[in-house]
């Protein structure tokens, strides 16, 4: 598969976690400047990993990466994410 | 797999390419869009006819950059294709600066991107499982393409499998683009899918914490899995495909203190250990519950005492299994002694934070254990279990 869309930074692996329902969609809105901590990127990123079947390190490494820049299908993968409000249950 | 929670309510479909792509001809675009959606009427008893003209189900276009629909393509490579599921139209829009392709190791390869996005219009949302069709990413061209047993227990979730005659007549019609297994022969659920839907209808029949602190939805034939937020990905899910022998429709259940999950459905109940039955189930309530009723409408394991509460209608019972008889007398109990919970509950729980929550018509009540009474908070309650629980 060609890989035109090769996710190299931390910022285009944000983007990407956004557009596939692993990020609060406002990480894509260029009027937002959002902030996030570690471990919310960090659990983002276990979750791809886990649902793409790699080893879950929580770092964006070469086999995540990889599976980033693959040409895929444009549905999320993740509905409903949830604010973190919601979890005042 | 995932369903999203949706379907098609007939099993006749009709399609339309409203535009076709810049780099392939319309009779070969014709041919492998009919493959594609071949893969799926082969194992379940949909049919799919294309139309040149008038209102049809899913309407095909092949597009660049923004389309109208506000997810604009994004060139070559990247993303391939999109789908709208059942409820929102069904409609597949494939991105025109690929170089759509057929039988060939160049290029994306047509048939297989759009047997996936025809799997999103007919209902089904990602796979976990790498192998199956539906997972999110394209692999390159398979010659030898077969449709994953994921992709065919997730469809025939929704739409049932055909019938062994048909399934016979079929196989005259097999081409490299079919799913090259016989259909299964599984029973499909006998509920008519409605149910795997949370979001336009979060009511639900009974939600329980396993042993291992997981906690579960249970809705009709499927289940939910769900996080500190939400739902998990994944689901929902058959309940019979977890917990063998345990039928849909769930009335209640609570996971006791010795690890032992129970389930209670009219007259029966089933204990499970973790996902696996424990002996000789269902049994009747009057004999291993005695003193409670049937058509039981929830139940849970009061952390503070151990005892068992199950609620029916407008009254409650108090079950201590350590006792003889293990009701006392003076059960049932009028529900109003537990201030600010309706009567006829959905479900209700004792959940990990301490709090007991009752389900009723989509809304949920949290009662304070210590106060006993319903929290007074902003929001206040009864809330949306929608949006709290199920993350819609």
């Amino acid at each position: 598969p060609v890989r035109t869309h090769a996710i190299q930074s931390e910022t285009q692996a944000m983007m990407y976690l956004s557009q596939f329902g692993y990020l609060s969609p406002s990480v894509r809105n260029p009027n937002s400047g959002h902030l996030m901590t570690a471990d919310t990127m960090s659990r983002a990123i276990s979750e791809f990993q886990s649902f793409a079947g790699l080893n879950i390190t929580g770092h964006l490494d070469g086999d995540t990466l990889e599976m980033m820049s693959l040409p895929r299908c444009g549905v999320r993968d993740r509905v409903g994410f949830a604010t973190s409000s919601r979890s005042k249950r | 797999y995932a369903l999203q929670g949706s379907r098609w309510r007939v099993k006749d479909l009709t399609y339309k390419i409203s535009k076709y792509p810049r780099n392939l001809g319309k009779s070969e675009t014709d041919e492998e869009v009919r493959k594609a959606f071949s893969v799926w009427s082969d194992v379940t008893p949909l049919s799919f006819t294309q139309k040149k003209v008038g209102q049809v189900h899913i309407e095909i276009r092949f597009e660049r950059g923004e389309h109208g629909d506000g997810d604009p393509f994004d060139g070559p490579g990247g993303t391939l294709a999109h789908a709208f599921f059942p409820v929102y139209g069904g409609d597949a829009h494939f991105d025109d600066s690929e170089k759509w392709t057929v039988n060939s190791y160049r290029g994306t390869n047509l048939f297989q991107v759009a047997a996936h996005e025809f799997g999103h219009s007919l209902g089904l949302s990602h796979s976990d499982v790498r192998s199956a069709l539906m997972a999110p990413f394209y692999r390159g061209y398979e010659p030898a393409f077969n449709l994953d047993s994921d992709d065919v227990e997730a469809i025939q979730a929704l739409y049932g499998s055909r019938d062994d005659s048909e399934a016979h007549g079929s196989e005259d019609d097999n081409t490299s683009a079919g799913s090259g297994k016989k259909p299964s022969t599984e029973v499909p659920p006998t509920d008519d899918g409605e149910d795997a839907e949370l979001c336009t209808d979060a009511r639900i029949d009974t939600i329980f914490n396993s042993a291992e602190g997981v906690t579960y939805a249970f809705k009709g034939q499927h289940y939910w899995k769900l996080t500190e937020e939400s739902i998990a990905p994944g689901y929902p899910k058959l309940i019979s495909k977890s917990w063998i022998g345990l039928p849909g429709n769930i009335d209640a259940a609570f996971t006791y203190k010795n690890g032992k999950t129970y389930f209670f459905k009219g007259s029966q109940y089933w204990r499970y250990t973790g996902k696996t039955m424990d002996g000789d189930y269902p049994k009747y309530i009057s004999e291993g519950f005695t003193g409670i009723p049937d058509n039981l409408d929830a139940a849970i394991v009061w952390s503070g005492n151990g005892k068992i509460y199950f609620f029916k209608g407008s009254k409650f019972w108090r079950f201590d299994p350590t006792m003889k008889p293990p009701v006392k007398s003076t059960y049932p109990k009028p529900l109003s002694n537990w201030e600010g919970i309706p009567d006829n509950l959905d479900a209700a729980l004792h959940y990990t934070n301490g709090y007991t929550y009752f389900f009723k018509n989509g809304m949920y009540w949290r009662f304070n254990d210590r106060t006993f009474a319903v929290d007074s908070a902003d929001p206040p309650f009864p809330r949306s279990a929608g949006y709290w629980w199920f993350g819609c």
